[in-house]
């Protein structure tokens, strides 16, 4: 463990409890969208699925909970609670993000580090991930007023992936045969995703002013 | 290293 990676690991968590926070406080999930949700619960339920058989460690174990647990209840509260749901936006979370699923799984099958089932899940889990903030991102530039906590989620969750890259070019350089490519490629990928909502995040933050990202 | 699991990053 190196200060990056849980600096990387603590922005991750900090996403996903602005993002409950927003929706169990002020009942509303206005400007979230569920597809990417849904996205990031496939990408934990198939990430995880050495859950129960790998023990790494008592951190690593109860932080793959708390995603597990999160993301699914996200999901859950924007489908069936029965405020929450009135809030989500059905019209403008049009992003078609089952034909995300297949080619992610397409290309885990052949790219990948060992053709076994949980190797192949794992690398899934790790390509789906780096296109899950999409349905998010089309949302965010078609609701003209993106509110704060919706910003702050956003804004976290790529910081976190950023962090992780740290962390990476870190144990590349202190750890001996630590090369994982596919990891490298897919975070780098998905932090590229988040740069023109960086761009206009800070420029919000800058001149003080309500972040829009231009349609 | 076999055992070892391959992965131990969240």
């Amino acid at each position: 463990m190196n200060i990056f990676r849980l600096a990387g690991d603590m922005t991750h968590l900090a996403s996903v409890l602005v993002l409950l926070l927003k929706i169990h406080t002020i009942k509303s999930c206005a400007g979230i969208s569920l597809k990417t949700q849904e996205l990031y619960a496939l990408v934990f339920a198939t990430r995880y699925l050495d859950l129960f058989t790998d023990y790494i460690s008592l951190y690593n174990t109860l932080m793959k909970l708390i995603f597990l647990v999160s993301s699914f209840s996200i999901v859950w509260y924007i489908r069936h609670h029965k405020i929450v749901r009135r809030s989500y936006d059905k019209d403008q979370d049009t992003f078609r993000h089952y034909f995300l699923v297949l080619p992610c799984f397409l290309l885990a099958l052949v790219i990948n580090e060992k053709f076994t089932v949980k190797e192949i899940m794992w690398t899934f889990s790790l390509y789906l991930e780096a296109v899950a903030i999409l349905p998010q991102l089309v949302l965010l530039q078609r609701t003209r007023n993106i509110d704060n906590l919706t910003g702050q989620y956003v804004f976290l969750l790529g910081a976190y992936r950023s962090l992780y890259i740290l962390n990476w070019i870190y144990r590349y350089f202190t750890e001996p045969h630590y090369v994982h490519w596919i990891t490298w490629i897919s975070g780098l990928v998905q932090t590229l995703l988040y740069a023109d909502f960086f761009y206009y995040y800070f420029q919000s933050w800058k001149n003080n002013v309500k972040l829009e990202l231009p349609a | 290293p076999l055992g070892q699991p391959m992965h131990d990053e969240l």
